[in-house]
């Protein structure tokens, strides 16, 4: 299983670590945070990096695309637009190797899912966030997240993800949308599935440091004032966004890339 | 007494938040949050609001001057520059009263501090903040703290700081020094004076909530992992700032500004 996922969003919203912390790996460990002159510079690079996973008894070669250096304002459009050159020189390969000759084996690394992470200010969308979705909600499927989400109050986070919502769709910004629930389905995977629908956009926050309280083991930030578990749906809405990504739409994020996204392009290559 | 405070920074740093729990006021009441597309046209304004208010037993005629829509980053520049002009023209406004017939009656509308919101992203300062402090660093007296503070652990923010004195020292961006101790102060005054120096910069958090828990009132942020007491020096640097800008560095703010930021000006018209 071939799974590509892309992370966007100003440098310093927490994207390693919430990608350390959904898959409990350390994917970034041999990163370093470059001055600020030379985020400055070297920030249109894209980073990939590749590695084998098993997650819910899933194995995944997992790859993930991040960009070190969006958001030092002076040229988030730069890296926007290597974003998504990114995705299409994805596709592209993809369409060169599906009218060559081997293609029983071709290696799928197309972009499957981009979190685009938005900053928990308060007052709702920049004008930077919204040119950012728009350039990439039709290559991609675009799941938006409230990052570092610690930082607001229930009322606070409540009132901003109504906020999010009413701006992602006066801006006409397609996110990735959930496929119907099947009607055969029991009761709780129903309901299961409608709480999921009721979280978006998710608010996370991640941690790479592990505690140990009373004998339990779990993942979180300690504060002065009291202790974030990361991994409790009360905290923060990180296992929603983990089970949704690896467990349930693992195969409708392929699927949607392949039939909706790919499409497009290849459709694009034809016609020209 | 007439005290004018600028704050600049990004918008959603809770800037107007921290001003009104710094002078446990709300001078904010008429605000109004602009959707994202006007906040993008209107966001060179420059908002000014004056109110008397008596704090720590001192009578002040405070002066806010706010930039609504700062960080736009799409416009960052643009706003900083209309604060560098706000500042230049009630030089101006000075010296043409200082040169002329009442003397004696002048109102001084200098701008005596800037407080400079830095976000709590952890990897420093980005270029916009360089840019934006580099603007204003020899026009007043720049104050510059950490946003939201509240949003970083123990760990974090003591690396935070050190990054962001280094950054400063490193982009020779010239903050508010604080003058020399008197050495005939006695102990207790020259122990809170050098903690407050070691503090710098103030990593702030505010809230406009006010909390009750055992019949005991505090502002507070309500979180569902603990409760941040916003005045508590345990949880947040809000105290020591308060006291410096009334208390103990009022006087000091207001000669700043007037022998050296004001006199820089001068000469420089008087050489023209
Ligand atoms: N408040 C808060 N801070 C976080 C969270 N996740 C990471 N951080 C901190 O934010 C800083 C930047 O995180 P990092 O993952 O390097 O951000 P990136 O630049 O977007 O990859 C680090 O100090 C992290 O410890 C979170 O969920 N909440
Ligand atoms: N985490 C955190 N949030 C804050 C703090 N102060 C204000 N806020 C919240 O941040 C949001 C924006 O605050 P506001 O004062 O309007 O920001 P401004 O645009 O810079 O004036 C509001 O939802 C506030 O409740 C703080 O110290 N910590």
């Amino acid at each position: 299983f071939e799974f590509t996922l892309m992370v966007a969003g100003e440098s310093g919203l927490g994207k390693s670590t919430l990608v350390n912390t959904l898959f409990l790996a350390d994917l970034y460990q041999d990163r370093v945070i470059p001055p600020v002159e030379e985020r400055l510079t070297k920030t249109t690079g894209i980073q990939v990096r590749t590695a084998d996973i098993e997650e819910m008894g899933i194995k995944l070669r997992l790859t993930i695309v991040d960009t070190p250096g969006f958001g030092d304002a002076l040229n988030s459009e730069e890296t926007c637009q290597a974003l998504s050159d990114y995705i299409d020189v994805q596709f592209k390969k993809y369409f060169q190797d599906e009218s060559g000759l081997h293609r029983k084996s071709i290696v799928d690394n197309r972009v499957h899912c981009c979190l685009y992470f938005i900053p928990p200010y308060g007052h709702g969308l920049r004008m930077l966030d919204v040119a950012a979705m728009r350039k990439l909600h039709k290559k991609v499927n675009l799941v938006p997240v409230i990052a570092k989400s610690d930082s607001l109050t229930t009322t606070e986070l409540s009132r901003f993800k109504s906020q999010v919502l009413q701006e992602l769709k006066q801006h006409d910004i397609q996110i990735y949308q959930f496929p119907e629930c099947d009607p055969d389905e029991d009761e709780a995977f129903k309901k299961q599935d409608k709480e999921l629908k009721d979280s978006v956009p998710f608010a996370v926050s991640g941690s790479c440091q592990i505690l140990e309280v009373n004998g339990r083991r779990f993942r979180g930030r300690i504060y002065p004032w009291g202790v974030v578990e990361v991994e409790s749906p009360l905290h923060s809405d990180l296992q929603k966004l983990r089970s949704m990504l690896i467990e349930t739409h693992l195969a409708d994020l392929r699927d949607q890339t392949h039939e909706i996204h790919y499409e497009a392009f290849r459709s694009a290559c034809i016609t020209r």
